[in-house]
């Protein structure tokens, strides 16, 4: 009488990792590679979210506190996902000055229902087990926005990374982490913990440190600090990134490049410190070739390979949610749908300056049984176009110049093209809306039209998008040949 | 040769309704 219908979905949450051989003797750790975060950090063995071994799920630990009155203008807290800490102006996350210490100690127990990760199946560093490792005594802290967080020390060892050694590189070995777990972030400098994140500390000015890329680029691995994102089909068990190159193969089409835009600029960085880009606009286009803007508004979005989904403004989510006749629940969170059948041939198309980004609806499409999840998410936070929306794009970050260059992927190439990257992306052109880039906040609103020339082709030209006037109505067109 | 590959692999986890790795950091920034 009291039945509860549990919606499952297995094997949809996608990620994409790499492995690692730590330390002397080496120690098989695999971590999740992210674009939207700068840190490589390791689950440490003695985490005590983790459920077996020497793990106890009742034993206590320590978490240092920051007193936050010394860090004011801070704008965003960290997230504080169970709760517990509840003293006066506290927050999980150590400053990192390299004393490792806060100004307060708090003593808590992890609760036992929390203490259920299996962390042997990605593995955990033991620093005592390998003789090289050298601790540098630098707190090391960082919460997602899923909730996770990792919380540690930095330091180095003997480092291998699918057959890469990169040794040299400072890492953090997180002693507590809620997430099953580590992470290869690969993003700008300027995004790494000691200078943008928690770790920064008042009493030490925010710096940036060499991460993973601007490692392989001062080792003279490669010559520039760009790398190539192919993600493969959504039925891909691998994919690849490419550093220091590009491979004309694997994409369809013009590369076109656009300026990665600085969202924060009002937080006080003069420069990007994440990789967002703007959209300038958003349509559909159906299996019979018919077309619909749902909206020309600039919306900044973050390229992330670290977030599975797709998250985008609300508004917009409603307008391809009420093109697709789905049903928003709020019980599970989602919009429903009738499965799909041609979801394969029916397109989701991102503007982002003059050429598109034709991303199939089957990847935002998650399966639950007899009904399907529309995966595209509300928010009013970040607009974050997650691996479902990667994985139709060969996407070249030159981290160098600030630069995105991306096309439409393609898949099942079996054959290589790779071209090395030593200025400029080569083959990439400037997009015909190059110039034409967020700079503030609006409201969203239906109208304009990205479909004004030719978009058979992949990443095709548009048209003068940005002139599009937003109208009350949404515009439907067909494309010209 | 001048660059570097790295091959990944996709892996696939179970969830239960609430699904999305959001690997965003919580960037916290401070007063420069």
């Amino acid at each position: 009488a009291d039945g509860y219908e549990e919606i499952i979905i297995t094997n949809q949450q996608s990620f994409y990792s790499v492995d690692l051989e730590v330390g002397t003797p080496p120690q098989n750790v695999t971590v999740l590679v992210d674009t939207g975060s700068s840190d490589l950090w390791i689950m440490g063995s003695n985490n005590p979210y983790c459920s077996s071994g020497s793990m106890s799920s009742s034993r206590r630990h320590v978490i240092n506190k920051r007193d936050d009155s010394s860090s004011s203008g801070a704008l965003v807290n960290d997230i504080n996902p169970f709760g517990w800490l509840t003293g006066t102006g506290s927050a999980i996350g150590p400053t990192a000055t390299g004393s490792g210490g806060g100004s307060g100690t708090a003593t808590q127990s992890v609760p036992a229902s929390e203490a259920t990760m299996n962390c042997q199946e990605f593995g955990t560093f033991t620093t005592s087990d390998s003789s090289t490792f050298r601790s540098n005594n630098t707190y090391f802290s960082i919460s997602y926005g899923d909730g996770t967080f990792a919380s540690g020390t930095f330091g180095t060892d003997i480092l291998d990374l699918s057959d890469l050694n990169v040794t040299g590189l400072s890492f953090a070995v997180a002693n507590e982490t809620n997430s099953t777990m580590g992470v290869l972030g690969i993003g700008l400098p300027e995004l790494e913990v000691t200078y943008s994140g928690s770790t920064a500390s008042s009493s030490r000015r925010p710096y940036t440190y060499d991460n993973f890329p601007m490692v392989l680029k001062n080792s003279g691995a490669i010559k520039t600090n760009a790398y190539s994102l192919y993600l493969n089909d959504s039925d891909a068990k691998h994919g690849t990134i490419l550093f220091g190159a590009v491979d004309h193969s694997k994409y369809a089409g013009t590369l076109y490049t656009v300026p990665i835009v600085n969202t924060l600029s009002a937080s006080g960085f003069s420069s990007p410190i994440q990789f967002d880009v703007t959209i300038n606009g958003i349509g559909i286009s159906y299996p019979d070739n018919s077309q619909k803007t749902l909206t020309t508004t600039q919306i900044p979005a973050l390229l992330d390979s670290g977030t599975t989904l797709t998250y985008l403004p609300q508004a917009v989510v409603a307008m391809i949610a009420d093109e697709l006749d789905a049903q928003y629940s709020s019980r599970l969170g989602y919009y429903v749908l009738d499965c799909p059948s041609n979801s394969n041939s029916t397109q989701i198309v991102f503007d982002f300056g003059g050429f598109h980004i034709n991303a199939s609806l089957s990847s935002f499409i998650l399966n639950a049984g007899n009904i399907c999840l529309l995966g595209i998410i509300a928010t009013d936070d970040t607009t974050i176009l997650g691996d479902s929306f990667l994985t139709n794009a060969y996407v070249v970050y030159d981290l160098d110049n600030l630069e995105i260059s991306m096309a439409q992927a393609q898949y099942n190439i079996t054959n290589e093209n790779i071209e090395v990257i030593t200025s400029s992306i080569p083959s990439a052109i400037k997009a015909p809306g190059y110039t034409s880039t967020w700079s503030t906040s609006a409201s969203i609103v239906t109208g304009g039209n990205i479909f004004t020339v030719d978009t058979s082709q992949t990443a095709s030209f548009s048209g003068n998008v940005t002139s599009a006037t937003a109208s009350a109505t949404s515009t439907t067109s067909k494309s010209r040949n | 040769s001048k660059f570097v590959k790295l091959p990944f692999h996709k892996l696939y986890g179970d969830t239960r309704d609430d699904v999305g790795t959001d690997k965003k950091p919580e960037v916290r920034l401070l007063k420069r």
